[in-house]
């Protein structure tokens, strides 16, 4: 059986805000090491990995491998009725037709309890290779969802172009273009704010922004977010959580 | 205009 508790409903509740948009009905696959997720967004152009590893739960128990089919729209629905801080225990049998939801609340004496039913869910898997990217960025997860909100106004691609000045965020539509530019930057007050560019070799790749825009709804996960690009290959958007992570892939658009 | 390939032709099933 499964039984693991989140300290905060917060962590999970941002989470299936950030990828219910792109993702209907998923796998959440449970595990000795955690409960990861993968799936596809409806036009397969976009891919979203979850992981929370085992020590971001106190307790976490999973005997076997427990595959919980969950519609994400429903499994809002009930993590709605928590609050942010509250303990969230998930708990389901070994061939489980419901999910157990708990909710505590240590500082009013309040206990929830909510069970969703499960489905079946037929899902296709990818292997993701492992990949040295040629520019990794990392940037205030609010500055690079204020870029992808600005240019998508303009038009429905950017590209993002890094090479040792800077990364340039550009794009053209019909009104007319625009371009954000990063050069990188220490904040020395507060790390997160900075803005750090590795790079291998220079990249320029188009994607599509309606896709980043939607990935950018991770943006309360964390303070910063990472970028990861090779030319010709999908684009890594990974948020950092505590005990995992957010990882959003997409391909990128090819040619003109 | 450009080509959206999907992520399956990045990315094997598995």
């Amino acid at each position: 059986m499964l039984e693991a508790r989140l300290e905060q409903a917060q962590i999970l509740k941002k989470v299936v805000e950030a990828i219910k948009d792109l993702v209907q009905d998923c796998n959440f696959d449970c595990n000795d090491a955690g409960i990861q997720l993968q799936a596809m967004d409806n036009s397969h152009v976009a891919l979203v990995s979850m992981k929370l590893g085992s020590e971001g739960f106190s307790p976490y128990r999973c005997d076997r491998n427990i595959a919980l089919g969950i519609n994400l729209n429903s499994l809002m629905k009930v993590l709605r009725a928590a609050a942010n801080e509250d303990l969230l225990t998930l708990k389901a049998e070994d061939q489980p037709d419901s999910l157990n939801l708990l909710f505590e609340s240590s500082s009013q004496d309040r206990l929830s309890e909510y069970d969703i039913k499960l489905m079946d869910i037929d899902q296709e898997h990818l292997g993701i290779p492992d990949t040295e990217y040629a520019a990794t960025i990392t940037l205030p997860s609010a500055e690079f969802q204020r870029i992808c909100r600005d240019l998508s106004a303009l038009s429905e691609s950017v590209s993002i172009e890094a090479n040792k000045d800077g990364v340039k965020f550009a794009c053209s539509g019909d009104i007319g273009n625009g371009s954000v530019t990063l050069r990188p930057h220490t904040n020395v007050e507060d790390e997160d704010k900075s803005t750090k560019i590795e790079l291998t070799e220079p990249v320029n790749l188009t994607f599509s922004l309606k896709y980043l825009v939607n990935f950018c709804k991770a943006s309360s996960l964390s303070a910063t977010v990472r970028l990861c690009l090779s030319n010709e290959v999908p684009l890594l958007v990974e948020y950092q959580m505590g005990a995992g992570y957010l990882r959003f892939y997409l391909a990128p658009k090819i040619g003109d | 205009t450009s080509n959206q390939p999907t992520i399956q032709s990045f990315f094997q099933q598995r």
